[in-house]
């Protein structure tokens, strides 16, 4: 077994209720809930009691997807639940089921919410996952254990809860026997509650803060999200694939494996950049030197490596575009030269003799199959050409100027390995509202 | 069966951070895992599951990241971690 390193200062817990699931009638959930606990309290100087009060030690809560604790639930199957370890604060105690799991009890089919919440209170209690091949400590679910009036903690468990709060003392065994014995009639329930000798002295507060765990433990800064961005530049660097959004991006090794789901601050790795730099419109490596180019707006700068050059930014009509900007940069691998996109237009740089080729502008549909006004652009190490616009991408094989039949396909989907293929379009609503036009007050 | 695709490896990798067993991605750098860092964590997670420990994703270790399971991480940092003890 494992522990938490925080325990419960008292021996005496009220739990209660607070939302229940729909495949459950009320009673049963309330039977089986008190049933987990009293595996625990059977084997150790623990006693629960229900009560009706809002500041009960134990919560437990049925709550489906995103719910405020970083530990959002995804529907059925995947995660089932989770607890908070013993300490002060809001979440201490609570417990946390998936609502749109199918639950059930002593059946094959469904998942077992006795099973769930005796490991669930295991965590409540202060005892963290378990490798022990018996445990119901195992972080995966294991099936039903069967009748939950006839069910013993495993040993493992057993010796973990004892080691945090002792042995069940022959003085208290009496007590407990009766205790056991009210509860067990209960099962049969009668809505009273259990009025248990340790109710006429309030319980004194453990003084220790134990942070809740898991994805919320690291300070977490908003950033946009992979599944509905639409990207503001899409550059291969070093055979890597950079998606940046504001001031945000996520890479993509030549492996197609993206290195983070989260995405990396622009500001700092790519060092120079302006702080107030809302957004960049194109990057891209050079062909002669290896040295990245940003553009945002009608300036650019030049990096060696991640850290920009003295002298920036400049003027695009360094390279000859007298435009109030351009919305996307590559360099064609099958002829080495600069390609720059903007609206529908595009021209060819030259960066071995610094200057625009002549007779560009041409009009970008000679690209067949492409869209106006694209995101961005790359040529990729697979040799193919990429093109931006959206949630989607058009790929043109090899030196092709036409678009592959299939295209387009789904950013989000074969890049961004998200469930859901096309997001939705951006809105113009403000922060707080969706796309339904409802008010979030979460 | 023991050859991922990427996106088999960034589910796992995601999977693995999740759950502890490879440490959180720094929001301010795109830190990258080396390969052996990633080879470790799936050892250690195959040890925790009671799999052969190959260090590969390989079929087995991917069935049991898609198991229904607890949404705590099964390592939590040392520094939360006062009285870790093991039979």
């Amino acid at each position: 077994y494992a522990v938490s390193g925080s325990v419960w200062q008292k021996r005496d817990l009220s739990w209660r209720v607070e939302s229940f699931p729909i495949s459950l009638s009320q009673e049963i959930t309330k039977q089986l809930i008190e049933s987990a606990l009293l595996a625990w309290s059977r084997e150790s100087n623990l006693r629960f009691y229900r009560t009706t009060a809002e500041d009960a030690d134990l919560r437990v809560s049925f709550l489906g997807g995103p719910h405020g604790d970083g530990y959002p639930f995804d529907g059925p199957g995947g995660t089932l639940g989770h607890a908070f370890f013993p300490g002060i604060g809001a979440s201490a105690g609570a417990t946390h089921m998936d609502a749109d799991e199918s639950w059930t009890y002593n059946e094959a089919t469904g998942t077992d919410l006795f099973a769930v919440a005796v490991h669930e209170f295991g965590h409540s209690l202060g005892l963290t996952h378990s490798s022990a091949e018996n445990s119901i400590m195992k972080p995966y679910y294991q099936g039903t254990v069967g009748k939950h009036q006839n069910y013993r903690l495993p040993p493992d468990d057993v010796e973990g809860i004892q080691a945090l709060y002792g042995k069940l003392s022959p003085s208290l065994d009496a007590t407990h026997d009766s205790i056991t014995t009210a509860h067990l009639t209960l099962f049969s329930y009668t809505g009273r509650k259990i009025v248990h000798p340790a109710e006429k002295a309030p319980p004194a507060p453990t003084q220790r803060f134990v942070p809740p765990r898991g994805p919320t433990y690291r300070p977490g800064l908003p950033h946009p999200d992979r599944c509905s961005a639409h990207f503001d530049a899409v550059s291969s660097i070093r055979g890597e694939v950079f998606f940046f959004k504001n001031r945000y991006f996520w890479r993509v090794q030549a492996t197609k494996q993206l290195v983070s789901l989260n995405p990396a601050h622009l500001g700092h790795f790519w060092r120079g950049l302006p702080p107030d730099l809302p957004r960049v419109d194109t990057v891209y490596e050079r062909g002669n030197d290896s040295k990245i180019v940003f553009i945002a707006g009608t300036n650019y700068w030049v990096f060696k490596d991640t850290v920009v050059e003295p002298g920036y930014p400049r003027s695009l009509t360094d390279f000859g575009l007298d435009t109030d900007g351009v919305d996307g940069a590559f360099v064609w691998k099958h002829n080495k030269k600069t390609y720059f996109f903007q609206h529908n237009r595009y021209w060819r740089f030259d960066e071995q003799h610094g200057r625009m080729d002549p007779g560009y502008p041409r009009d970008s549909n000679l690209w067949l199959g492409l869209p106006p006004d694209v995101d961005d652009v790359i040529s990729w190490t697979d040799g193919h050409t990429y093109f931006f616009k959206g949630a989607q991408y058009w790929m043109f094989r090899d030196g092709n100027v036409e678009a592959e039949p299939d295209s387009p396909h789904s950013i989000t989907l074969n890049w961004m390995y998200c469930a859901v293929a096309n997001p939705p379009e951006p809105t113009q609503l403000p922060e707080g509202r969706d796309q339904r036009g409802c008010t979030c007050h979460c | 069966g023991g050859n991922p695709n990427g996106r088999d490896i960034s589910a796992g990798m995601d999977w693995l951070t999740r759950y502890g067993y490879l440490p959180p991605p720094d929001p301010y750098s795109a830190q990258q895992q080396t390969l052996d860092g990633l080879r470790e964590a799936v050892k250690t997670m195959q040890k925790f599951a009671g799999l052969k420990e190959t260090g590969i994703l390989d079929k087995e270790t991917i069935a049991m990241m898609h198991k229904p399971r607890c949404s705590l991480p099964d390592i939590i940092p040392s520094g939360y971690q006062r009285h870790r003890r093991k039979r």
